[in-house]
């Protein structure tokens, strides 16, 4: 899991059986304390593997929307929930997006949510510790991100990782003001992987982002993956399905929405050739 | 599925806020204000914990429990 901490944003990401949508109401109140307002909230999320796990309000979609409209402040008016389908009734984008009036959608900026299932049970290994393994989080996380190339995908970003007892893995890469992050949970039959970056569509060099989504993929060779793209511009989600499919991925669905404080959302579904 | 493994789904928020406050935000502090004790006290409603962390000009990256 993890967290950002920008000066007028706040980005956490949580897996397991956390109550991630309980922070709203502290951060709301924290932020207050130093004269800061809410103006727009996003919150996504691909289908739960085990949803009957899952605590309130995180119940069902239903359940975490009513949650959402209770607890955010009025000046959000501008609401909206939907469900993005795709062929795999297993993958479905859950969206809900709030905002005020006052929010500006900047054009440029996108992110990239990918979920990735049916590891390469191979380079799935490679997330586990050795039996009776004496090593720190943050050692053992270091060599994970070593032996995987995870450090290689954007070489120019600080690295921030850390390995779970006895299996498991998150990292944070931050470079200047952009954060990319990889959390793993590697056990076969329920095996994850997501890989998440920011970036703009006037960066110098976009074809970064093509090479840094086929080696996060490359990673972990997963049967089935999945892509947000949310972006104004219609430039990174073509760039996507033309990044992946030389790696035998086949896009097999694709949805796309317009919301209020995100713009436009895609969502992409691609399986292995293999299957 | 009867058996229940660990949840690999992420959810995902995003919040942006703004302020009167241009020094504030245009020093990139803002948010970044925000006491460790305060952070702690988010993520104990969230159920999870820092376990390392990294920020550099722009922003504080975390990696949490779970």
């Amino acid at each position: 899991s993890s967290l950002f901490v920008y000066p007028t944003k706040i980005i956490i990401k949580t897996c397991g059986t956390t109550q991630l949508l309980k922070s709203i109401r502290p951060l709301i109140h924290y932020a207050c304390n130093l004269g800061l307002t809410l103006c727009s909230c996003r919150y996504t999320r691909g289908s739960f593997i085990f949803p009957k796990a899952q605590p309130f309000p995180h119940t069902s979609f239903k359940e975490e929307v009513i949650y959402l409209e209770e607890t955010l402040p009025t000046n959000l008016c501008y609401r909206k929930a939907s469900v993005m389908p795709s062929k795999m009734t297993t993958h479905s984008w859950h969206v809900f997006t709030a905002s005020d009036q006052s929010h500006v959608i900047p054009k440029d900026i996108y992110t990239l949510e990918v979920c990735m299932t049916e590891l390469d049970r191979v380079l799935a290994r490679k997330f586990f510790q050795p039996p009776g393994g004496t090593k720190s989080g943050d050692i053992a996380g270091k060599e994970m991100t070593k032996i995987t190339g995870i450090g290689d995908i954007n070489p120019r970003a600080m690295i921030c990782d850390f390995a779970f007892d006895p299996c498991g893995y998150s990292m944070n890469g931050v470079h200047n003001d952009r954060y990319s992050t990889i959390h793993v949970t590697p056990e076969d039959g329920f095996s994850y992987a997501s890989f998440e970056c920011v970036g703009s569509i006037y960066d110098d060099d976009i074809e970064h982002l093509v090479g840094s989504l086929r080696k996060a993929v490359q990673v972990f060779r997963p049967g089935t993956l999945s892509v947000s793209t949310t972006c104004s511009s219609h430039e990174v989600w073509t760039r996507v399905a033309h990044a992946l499919e030389p790696l035998g991925l086949k896009c097999r669905s694709c949805a796309a929405d317009e919301f209020p404080a995100a713009g436009s959302i895609v969502f992409q579904t691609f399986t292995a050739r293999r299957k | 599925m009867a058996m229940s493994g660990f949840e690999g789904f992420e959810k995902r928020l995003e919040l942006h806020f703004f302020g009167d406050d241009p020094v504030m935000v245009d020093n990139n502090l803002g948010l970044r204000l925000l006491g460790f004790e305060s952070l702690e006290q988010v993520l104990n409603a969230v159920q999870c914990t820092v376990v390392s962390a990294v920020a550099n000009q722009y922003f504080d990256a975390y990696v949490l429990s779970e």
